[in-house]
């Protein structure tokens, strides 16, 4: 279906934004 | 103890979910925090995959019959639309101070809605098609509802090729979600009471042809081989209704408070 499949893209999406996000906070623990 | 109750909707949900509550845990333990970097192109990414979900989403409303989904699916995507402007403005507010505390709560903020939205969104996509089972399993039951009324072979014939598709069209669903889901007692629920269906339905067929035959032949035994075809009817109809309530359950708690 397709609205898996998007609903899977805005998952890898915000997953990617997550990482970058969490990548600076982890340098400082 | 798995949160979502579908193998598909927990493959796309449960790693970002992990990742969210990490999110939040590295950012309360850097108190202050470090410098963020420049988010514009991952918020950017996110974005347009919002928006094609929310153009899917829109056709999935238009297309569906599920008055439902019509109503329940608008609110969702406008969930994850709102959580996308909160990262935008997330994403802004960073470039502007990458120290910015406000923004990381945005961010937070924007990463749980996304997640929330499209779990909504899913869970509302998941009902629909849950109702379609249920009405694939409505039909049997009402296929089930004349069989006492069927009182010549022609009849019974055309009861067969009535029931049998619909009958093999609802188990062939039911089995199909039994293995998506992703508590076992309620995937066991549905494969024991399609079981004991698909055992029944030969014999029920069998008790109708008994009760034609001693009523055409007006032997002893009518009202006896009446009750016996009901009984049997009556007991396949109790297992769907069993199948059509597990169906419905989509959290453990429903369940009698597991």
């Amino acid at each position: 279906e397709m609205i898996l499949e998007a609903a899977k893209s805005i998952i890898a999406a915000t997953s990617a934004l997550v990482r970058a996000a969490s990548a600076a906070q982890r340098e400082l623990i | 103890m798995p949160v979502f109750h579908t193998k598909i909707i927990e493959s796309i949900l449960e790693p970002v979910a992990q990742q969210v509550s990490r999110l939040v845990i590295l950012h309360e333990e850097a108190e202050d925090g470090n410098a963020m970097p420049d988010l514009a192109r991952p918020v950017q990414a996110v974005s347009l995959a919002v928006n094609n979900l929310v153009k899917v989403g829109h056709e999935t409303i238009e297309s569906s019959d599920d008055a439902i989904l019509r109503h329940d699916m608008p609110g969702a995507l406008h969930r994850v639309e709102t959580a996308a402007t909160l990262l935008q403005q997330a994403s802004d507010m960073l470039r502007a101070d990458p120290y910015s505390g406000p923004a990381r709560k945005k961010l937070i903020e924007g990463s749980r809605g996304i997640l929330q939205g499209t779990s909504a969104l899913l869970l509302c996509f998941d009902e629909s098609e849950v109702r379609k089972i249920v009405k694939e399993c409505k039909k049997v039951l009402d296929y089930l509802g004349v069989a006492e009324v069927i009182d010549t072979m022609e009849d019974l014939v055309q009861f067969l090729r009535d029931i049998s598709p619909a009958l093999s069209r609802a188990a062939r669903e039911v089995a199909a979600r039994a293995s998506e889901l992703t508590h076992p007692p309620h995937a066991e629920i549905l494969t024991q009471c399609l079981e004991s269906v698909k055992q029944l339905a030969p014999v029920l067929i069998c008790s109708m042809k008994i009760y034609i035959h001693i009523l055409t032949e007006g032997g002893k035994g009518m009202e006896e081989a009446a009750e016996n075809r009901n009984y049997l009817a009556q007991r396949m109809a109790d297992e769907i209704h069993e199948i059509i309530r597990v169906l419905q359950l989509t959290s453990y708690v429903e369940d009698g408070g597991e």
